[in-house]
């Protein structure tokens, strides 16, 4: 898609790593 | 069930960015995360660009989970 600037698909990664990391319930409720 | 595993963690993680429950997401809500993210306040604010499809400053539930889609390389669409 148009407007994606080159390197935003690791900082989102990065970004989403870090959320799931900081957020880590995994387990079912 | 990749995709519903997929979209319901979308919503979970939406929902620590969202503290307030607003349904949305700005980029205040986005530059609070960086005491607990090891992001820099720029690359958040890039992240929320990237994520904001429409680009009018909210980030709503269906782009968060694109873009957490996007991530994963799952295709939420059709």
């Amino acid at each position: 898609k148009p407007g994606t600037a080159p390197g935003s698909e690791g900082m989102l990664a990065n970004f989403f790593n870090s959320l799931l990391n900081k957020n880590p319930k995994g387990g079912t409720p | 069930e990749v995709q519903q595993m997929a979209k319901q963690k979308a919503h979970e993680l939406f929902s620590v960015c969202d503290i307030e429950q607003k349904g949305f997401i700005t980029k205040r809500d986005m530059q609070r995360l960086q005491n607990e993210l090891p992001l820099l306040p720029d690359q958040l604010e890039a992240v929320f660009d990237s994520l904001d499809d429409d680009g009018n400053g909210y980030l709503t539930l269906e782009e968060f989970t694109e873009g957490f889609g996007s991530y994963l390389g799952i295709n939420f669409m059709g």
